[in-house]
């Protein structure tokens, strides 16, 4: 045997090619390429002394503990087996050829001078994946337990979700804890779903979608986990909590129903035991936003800046009032109002309310008083009060341009003030009626 | 006052009975200003007149057992002409002070206050006035508010009287004199401070010409008073805005 050194091309010949062979001769080349490519030989020049069956001089090439043929012959006889411009290839990384050659080369007592053979090899791929089913005789084992990757000169595997790639590289655990999932729709089964899933899980599935949102599950048929008649769910459950809050815990044949989780976060537990032929489950989930209710005015004054048809998670919306109006909170007046929609779905306040603005008790006039040219007592936005002085002893300091019941005359504006149209909240002044005694001496005897 | 008559309520609403301590007369300003002598406040030839005393200030009544029934307003301050000297017997030029009250006080029929002059006609001789007063009555004190009418006099007269007597007393531009010789009628002490009044028949109205200031005894001659016309700038100015 002649090994040749590792390499990814090269060539073959016969012993003295181009010039003839010797007699009594035979050896063996391993070409060898690295591992994770085969060999390809395809033969260039071909002369080897032709016979019935190639007794006498061979060239025998085999791979993968097969024979892949044996040749002989020359150009343009119809002697022997020649291999012509056919490719060999084989499994594994190794090939063998064999020349062999007997004591003699003569064709009818005439010596015949052969020149032999020269051919090239070169290493191609080896899908290491495609062979996974029908294993080569070198590598009985299935290369990878679940997924296998061919690339250029070998493979890697991987393994389907829930699993993990153990050390060995080839096989996979099942491994289901710390499922995370934040798209915001998608689907989740058990192991190996609708077939049975693996025994000694303990699985724990995360589903996590923005703020605002809430989750929707619905299961699938089939819905199969190990159950007991009289005993719930002793075997293998499936436990889903929705912000802590346990929605259920299941087994059986019989789904569960759609779910409104009413949360952005879902986490379901599946616990296995050691035996059990149950399909397992599998379950859609979505998301939908979250609304809050639209806001209603809770009285004809009150108006909501900007309705939007629909509010949702962090929109808000303002109230005020209309002219005259103020905004209250209960008793607490306020200066603005906006509420926020949270992600519960629930505004953070509560509808205002729009109450009428109440200017108060006018102010008193000092040696005067005011009477309501409006309703008696109220004090209301658009509310009339007209003051007056004291007649005769007071009179009401105007203006020349002016008249007492311009200067008397007060509004409750829609800001809750008191105001004249001329003098705004400054209220009027009585000064003293001077020189104007109601009974002044008076002589009546002549 | 000397040859009067009782006065009703109602007559002179604005005139004020004040004890500072001596009685005197004043008049209402206003709501919160009393116009009076001065020296009813600080009397002549009674220096260190202190402030001290008991003030009182009284009105809303012609009868004085009435009257001082009624609540006594405080004084809050005392503002007396510059030109007022205490220190001149015969001087009483610039007799006139005003009495600024702690509190207004609730005008009514019977409280009032008296307007000031606008012109120089209010001082034509002849042109008739009223004074009224709790002063004296010859020789006793009245139970009630008492008043007189008597003519502005012609200021040439008064001045030959004054002469005629003898007198050192000042007979100032900032006065003016009203009475007669043979005028029964006159103001007495106890008057001083009150007002001479008369109607403005134009503005319907009763005008303070005069402050009942001095005279030569009461019930002949002539009454001296101090000329209002000439001191209402400086009543403005010490009353500011009211």
């Amino acid at each position: 045997s002649v090994p040749i050194p590792q390499k990814l091309f090269g060539a073959v010949t016969s012993p003295l090619y181009p010039k003839p062979y010797p007699n009594n001769y035979e050896t063996t080349t391993i070409i060898t390429v690295p591992p994770g490519y085969r060999v390809k030989l395809v033969f260039q020049h071909f002369d080897v002394e032709p016979s019935e069956g190639c007794l006498y001089d061979y060239v025998k090439i085999s791979a993968d503990k097969k024979n892949l043929g044996r040749f002989c012959g020359q150009q343009g006889s119809s002697l022997g087996n020649l291999p012509g411009k056919k490719e060999f290839v084989s499994k594994g990384s190794k090939m063998l050829l064999t020349f062999h050659t007997d004591f003699s080369n003569e064709e009818n007592g005439t010596i015949m001078f052969y020149k032999g053979f020269q051919a090239y090899y070169h290493a191609v791929d080896l899908d290491e994946c495609a062979s996974q089913s029908n294993s080569v005789e070198d590598d009985p084992q299935p290369r990878c337990q679940h997924l296998c990757h061919n690339y250029v000169g070998g493979y890697f595997c991987s393994c389907r979700a829930g699993y993990e790639l153990s050390e060995d590289g080839h096989s996979c655990q099942a491994e289901c804890s710390g499922q995370l999932y934040t798209e915001p729709s998608g689907y989740i089964a058990s192991l190996e779903y609708p077939r049975p899933y693996p025994p000694d899980l303990r699985c724990n599935y995360s589903i996590r979608v923005e703020r605002g949102f809430t989750l929707h599950l619905k299961f699938l048929e089939p819905f199969e986990i190990d159950d007991h008649q009289q005993v719930h769910c002793p075997y293998d459950q499936l436990q889903i909590y929705a912000n802590r809050k346990n929605l259920g815990e299941f087994c059986g044949t019989q789904r569960p129903p759609a779910l409104d989780a009413s949360s952005n976060a879902v986490d379901l537990l599946f616990f296995t035991d050691e035996s059990g032929d149950s399909r397992g489950w599998k379950l859609h989930y979505t998301t939908e936003i979250i609304k809050c209710p639209q806001p209603k005015p809770l009285d004809e004054f009150t108006v909501i800046q900007n309705p939007q048809p629909q509010y949702q998670f962090r929109d808000y919306f303002i109230v005020t009032c209309k002219q005259g109006y103020q905004l209250m909170e209960g008793d607490k007046a306020l200066v603005s109002f906006s509420a926020v929609c949270q992600d519960d779905g629930t505004w953070d306040r509560t509808m205002p309310t729009c109450k009428i603005r109440d200017c108060g008790q006018p102010r008193s006039l000092s040696n005067g008083d005011f009477r309501y040219i409006t309703t008696n007592g109220v004090n209301s936005y658009k509310s009339q009060i007209q003051y007056y002085c004291r007649e005769p002893y007071y009179k009401m300091k105007i203006r020349a341009s002016s008249s007492e019941s311009d200067r008397g005359l007060f509004t409750c504006t829609a800001q809750g003030i008191w105001k004249n149209k001329q003098d705004g909240e400054k209220i009027p002044r009585c000064l003293p009626v001077c020189g104007k005694p109601v009974h002044p001496v008076e002589a009546k005897q002549r | 006052i000397i040859g009067g008559h009782r006065a009703k309520m109602g007559n002179f609403p604005w005139q004020v009975y004040t004890e500072l301590p001596g009685p005197g007369g004043g008049a209402l300003l206003g709501d919160r200003w009393i116009l009076t002598a001065a020296h009813t406040v600080y009397p002549k030839e009674q220096t260190g007149q202190g402030s001290n005393h008991t003030r009182n200030v009284l009105m809303g009544h012609t009868v004085m057992k009435q009257l001082r029934e009624l609540t006594n307003h405080p004084i809050r301050t005392i503002r007396i002409h510059p030109d007022y000297h205490q220190d001149q017997p015969h001087n009483f030029d610039g007799d006139i002070a005003l009495l600024e009250l702690k509190n207004s006080v609730t005008l009514g029929p019977n409280v009032l206050p008296i307007c000031l002059p606008d012109n120089e006609t209010f001082y034509e001789e002849r042109l008739m006035g009223y004074v009224s007063g709790f002063g004296l009555t010859e020789d006793r004190l009245p139970d009630s508010l008492r008043y007189i009418r008597v003519p502005v006099a012609e200021r040439e007269a008064c001045e030959k009287w004054l002469q005629s007597k003898n007198r050192d007393d000042v007979f100032s531009r900032n006065m003016f004199c009203a009475g007669g010789l043979h005028l029964k009628q006159d103001a007495c002490q106890g008057d001083s401070g009150g007002v001479f009044v008369m109607k403005d028949h134009n503005k319907d109205r009763w005008v303070a010409t005069g402050i009942v200031s001095w005279g030569i005894g009461c019930g002949y001659g002539y009454g001296f008073y101090t000329k209002l016309l000439n001191y209402v700038d400086w009543i403005k100015k010490e009353m500011g805005e009211e």
